[in-house]
């Protein structure tokens, strides 16, 4: 089973049409295995990203050095998951 | 019993597959189970048929979960088809559509990729075909129609997200929808049902071209959220697909509607904003519950307006 232990998912709020185009060209050159969860199409809505956590850190480093803001939307997506598992196999036993 | 089943949990394929059996079992004259063909990996693809009887009648079609890993849209399917079996005959605007046209649903669209987001890997999207010449698995079963197939918003490469596949169609889960709603030939509308992102949209995604329904889908999409957003205040943007997000070739509901098929339209459920994908189980009742003041307003809107 695929593991996401410390990947985080980003929520980045593109502020102008040139910084939507610099994440358009992170998702085209489809770098650093970003999955985007919601892309780069409008300054209305925010661009959420899946960032494996060896890239983390080149990730952030981009979006700051092009002042694109972000925010933190999911911490550590394996928690989540590992959440989410707990909580159907509670619900399995419940159920039989 | 489907009383005791638990609508505000994820369930493995299986034991939604189980699930249809109880409810066909307790509403025998109004569902009934079709299998419209297998998956790449030899799963049925199970339909849900609502009929109070006649042969052929003007349909609404729904599927769920064609991208495997937005689990919240199976779920919600899971709790509108008991919604619709429970308040037949009790809900005076459901009750009067179902006097005269059908609804089918299916569910689990795209069965194989969802038992692999439970087994292998939570974040899968795709079909799980192989693709020749490649090492990478899968298609993007929402390019992959015949509709402004190729075009841009779709990948040629079988790594990508998007990968539109070989041809058009080339999905067999696509194709046993398209065999079904060709040789049925009376679906008055299709919806599909997405995560996340809260928007409700019309056709097209290839182009950015206006449909030529384009302002009566509009109206109806925006009184159809505005019943939604009544129950919790979650708010949906409503568009065109190419003006919300982005031209994206391939797209369902851009083949119901050039097969004629008017009312189309494609939701993407909630996430408020901080699970994506991973949205909690008790965020499902919330998410079908005001999803279905919204269908039930396209379903009734379609029933009023035939053509």
């Amino acid at each position: 089973e695929r593991l996401f232990t410390g990947d985080q998912v980003i929520r980045v709020d593109a502020q102008s049409e040139e910084q939507l185009k610099l994440l358009q060209i992170l998702e085209s050159e489809e770098k650093w295995n970003l999955d985007f969860w919601r892309h780069p199409v409008s300054t209305e809505l925010p661009v959420d990203v899946r960032v494996p956590r060896s890239h983390l850190g080149a990730l952030k480093e981009y979006l700051n050095a092009h002042s694109i803001p972000f925010t933190v939307m999911i911490d550590d997506v394996q928690e989540l998951l590992d959440q989410e598992k707990a909580e159907m196999r509670e619900n399995h036993i419940r159920q039989h | 019993n489907t009383r005791d089943f638990n609508f505000g949990a994820y369930h493995p394929l299986e034991t939604i597959y189980s699930w249809m059996d109880t409810l066909v079992d307790q509403h025998p004259n109004l569902v009934t189970k079709l299998e419209i063909g297998q998956s790449y990996e030899n799963r049925p693809m199970y339909v849900l048929k609502f009929s109070t009887g006649g042969t052929n009648r003007p349909a609404i079609w729904m599927d769920l979960g064609i991208h495997s890993r937005e689990w919240v849209s199976q779920a919600t399917g899971v709790w509108t088809a008991n919604k619709i079996a429970t308040d037949y005959d009790t809900d005076a605007s459901l009750t009067a559509v179902l006097k005269t046209m059908d609804i089918y649903m299916l569910i689990v669209a795209n069965p194989d990729g969802y038992v692999f987001s439970h087994t292998n890997d939570r974040m899968w999207r795709k079909t799980r075909s192989p693709n020749s010449g490649s090492v990478c698995v899968g298609v993007d079963p929402n390019r992959n129609w015949d509709a402004g197939f190729g075009g841009p918003g779709a990948s040629t490469n079988p790594c990508s997200e998007t990968y539109q596949g070989s041809s058009a169609h080339s999905e067999i889960e696509v194709k046993n929808i398209v065999n079904l709603i060709q040789s049925h030939g009376n679906f008055k509308s299709f919806i599909s049902v997405h995560a996340y992102s809260q928007l409700l949209m019309y056709p097209y995604g290839y182009t950015c071209r206006s449909a030529a329904d384009q302002a009566e889908l509009d109206s109806v999409g925006r009184a159809a959220v505005q019943k939604l957003t009544s129950l919790y205040g979650t708010t949906y943007k409503v568009g065109s697909i190419c003006t919300i997000i982005y031209q994206a070739s391939g797209g369902s509901i851009d083949w119901s509607y050039d097969v004629g098929i008017k009312y189309s339209f494609a939701f993407e459920l909630r996430d408020t904003g901080r699970y994506g994908f991973i949205l909690p189980a008790d965020q499902i009742i919330p998410t079908a519950s005001e999803t279905w003041l919204a269908l039930k307003h396209i379903m009734e809107y379609v029933h009023d307006h035939p053509y």
